[in-house]
């Protein structure tokens, strides 16, 4: 399923571009820590099943990649002279744990796979994932300014979970299977970042650096 | 209707 390698790939290619930003521009500026923080929460939870079953040395080799990539990126922001010191912790105040940590756990009672303790683990993560993006959204909207290398990051990070739509769409027409905790959790998802897509093909076509 | 997850996805 070509669909799927592409959002993998895009996923990945949104930490690279991410890491080589903090390192060019020697700080991290409209960046949510505590988006980071949750993205982490979200492959820690998710990829426990690394302890419980063998898929294939990509599924296992991309997993690992996931999260040491998100620690990097933590390591380097809350960590790492001089990244660190630009971090702007003020304009980082999205209510996380009170609106996104419960919001999701709400959501997974309600769509989940199974009730099962790693099923609904696993649905928490989908629902987690697909409101990870709120803090940085409202950190961006704070501080109104986006450099063009965060607005690829979006950009990259949800175009990803818009190929993975394509993907299960594909493998409904051929197989009938659909996993609606997936489906529906990458539809809020994407819908979070549409709106900002909307604003970053604008930027993009007129050339200009964009400003919410 | 079937909720069927795959476990290859990332």
């Amino acid at each position: 399923n070509p669909f799927r390698y592409i959002a993998d790939f895009l996923h990945l290619v949104s930490f690279l571009i991410l890491i080589l930003k903090i390192r060019k521009t020697r700080n991290c500026l409209g960046l949510s820590f505590r988006t980071q923080e949750i993205y982490l929460a979200v492959f820690c939870v998710r990829y426990i099943d690394l302890f419980m079953y063998f898929v294939s040395v990509y599924n296992t080799s991309m997993k690992l990649l996931y999260i040491s990539s998100t620690v990097f990126i933590i390591y380097l922001m809350k960590f790492k002279k001089p990244y660190c010191l630009s971090y702007d912790s003020a304009s980082d105040d999205f209510p996380h744990y009170k609106f996104i940590y419960t919001g999701a756990a709400v959501l997974a009672l309600l769509v989940h796979t199974d009730l099962a303790p790693f099923e609904l683990g696993w649905s928490y993560s989908i629902w987690l994932e697909a409101l990870a993006i709120i803090p940085q959204l409202h950190m961006l909207q704070k501080i109104k300014d986006v450099e063009n290398i965060t607005s690829n990051y979006v950009g990259a990070l949800g175009v990803y979970r818009f190929f993975y739509i394509v993907s299960w769409i594909y493998k409904y027409s051929l197989t009938g299977d659909v996993c609606w905790t997936s489906l529906l959790g990458g539809i809020v998802q994407t819908i979070l970042y549409a709106d900002f897509l909307y604003y970053y093909i604008i930027s993009l076509k007129s050339g200009k650096g964009m400003s919410l | 209707k079937k909720n069927k997850k795959s476990k290859d996805e990332l």
